[in-house]
């Protein structure tokens, strides 16, 4: 059962799911899953659902979009329990889920995940092949429809950041852009990578201000206070093109012009000890900080409706 | 199964917009097969950089050549992997 579940460890693919299912079947009148679709290869694209009732706006996290940041998923699946405790124990997320439903994608790129853990550690894309090249895969995180082929993204299939050959592209960014749209009242989208440990809002493709950035900035410096409370980790936070790089066709510069207006992108720890390969006794305390800044996340988004 | 021994992950402090811009020459060898965890943007932001084991020599001395620093961020990253590979089959045999 869940309360058992080693959360202090990385786990494969089939223990994470078999972990979403004994979620659902342990508080089935809070969380079920969705199947928005199917990766490449097949593979379920599993949501977590947590509802307390019908007809709410949504808030929507996703971990793991670039196969290679363990500690994203790891964090994912933490989360996930979080919510299910702290449910009717914490009067801020009870709040929030009397008022909002929450979606959870705890493995977005399940084929690059399981290739990571069968194959290549480090390998970071998907796994859809590419024709006219022997290179394999696609940068999910530069496949979206905001400012698709424009600079920080590659045309190269062999490169790390391949955009693919067009926007939404690849099923498992396509089954979020259907998601999204189908559901129509999406509140507030938080895409979850690691490392580097920065806050990040829209954008990434253009120098041009996105519309609510005064609120995007103070809203990301509590969310950034509230983290750094717990283990004084410092963050840094800001638009992407500002604090990172450019990049184009990002997951939150799509959703934010969707009209998802507290779109964030968070990149968890380390700054550079380990990279990718980051202990796993630092998943909790990892987990453990960012939630507090997606709490503060999420209490503005209920508290701010637009 | 792809194995990383003597991978070395090097982070790079660039001190100038020219280092900087050797770092994106660097970047475009891709005979030399480097994997760019973070990279070469501006002065204020760190560079970490898988280097293969065969690469090492060349990235060092190009490096060394052109007074960029770095240091050693890990050592080899196949031994931080077969560590990682432990941890997890030790939580599954831990009877529950």
């Amino acid at each position: 059962n869940t309360d058992d579940f080693v959360y202090t460890n990385y786990h494969n693919l089939n223990t994470i799911y078999s972990f979403m299912d004994m979620l659902v079947a342990e508080h089935s009148d809070l969380v079920s899953k969705i199947v928005i679709g199917q990766s490449y290869e097949g593979r379920p694209l599993n949501v977590l659902r947590f509802s307390t009732g019908a007809n709410r706006p949504g808030m929507w996290l996703d971990t793991g979009i670039h196969s290679r940041e363990w500690v994203t998923q790891a964090s994912g699946v933490w989360f996930a329990k979080k919510i299910v405790t702290d449910y009717g124990r914490d009067p801020a997320l009870t709040d929030i889920l009397n008022n909002y439903d929450i979606y959870l994608e705890i493995i977005t790129n399940p084929d690059g995940y399981q290739y990571t853990q069968t194959k290549d550690r480090m390998w970071r894309k998907t796994r859809k092949p590419n024709p006219g090249s022997s290179c394999v895969g696609v940068d999910p995180n530069r496949n979206w429809d905001a400012g698709f082929g424009g600079a920080g993204s590659s045309s190269s299939p062999c490169s790390e950041t391949y955009r693919g050959p067009s926007a939404h592209s690849e099923p498992e960014v396509k089954a979020i852009v259907d998601f999204v749209k189908s559901h129509g009242n999406i509140k507030s989208f938080v895409s979850i990578h690691s490392y580097s440990q920065m806050l990040l809002y829209p954008y990434g493709y253009t120098r041009t201000p996105a519309k609510d950035q005064a609120e995007l900035h103070e809203l990301a410096r509590k969310a950034i206070t509230e983290l750094q409370s717990l283990y004084n980790t410092r963050y840094t936070y800001g638009s992407i093109i500002t604090t990172i790089y450019q990049a184009s066709g990002g997951t939150i510069d799509w959703t934010y012009d969707q009209g998802i207006k507290y779109s964030y992108t968070f990149e968890l720890r380390d700054t550079g000890r380990y990279g990718f390969i980051l202990p796993a006794n630092q998943i909790v305390p990892t987990a453990e900080e960012t939630w507090l800044a997606l709490m503060a996340i999420m209490e503005h988004t209920k508290n701010n409706p637009y | 199964k792809e194995t990383f021994e003597g991978h070395q992950v090097l982070r790079i402090t660039a001190n100038n917009e020219a280092q900087i811009t050797l770092l994106k020459e660097l970047s475009e060898q891709g005979h030399l097969g480097l994997d760019f965890w973070m990279e070469p943007i501006r002065e204020s932001l760190p560079i970490d950089v898988r280097v293969p084991f065969n690469s090492l020599q060349a990235v060092r001395a190009f490096l060394a050549y052109n007074h960029i620093e770095y240091l050693v961020m890990i050592e080899d990253v196949q031994n931080l992997l077969d560590e990682e590979q432990r941890q997890m089959l030790k939580s599954h045999v831990i009877p529950r």
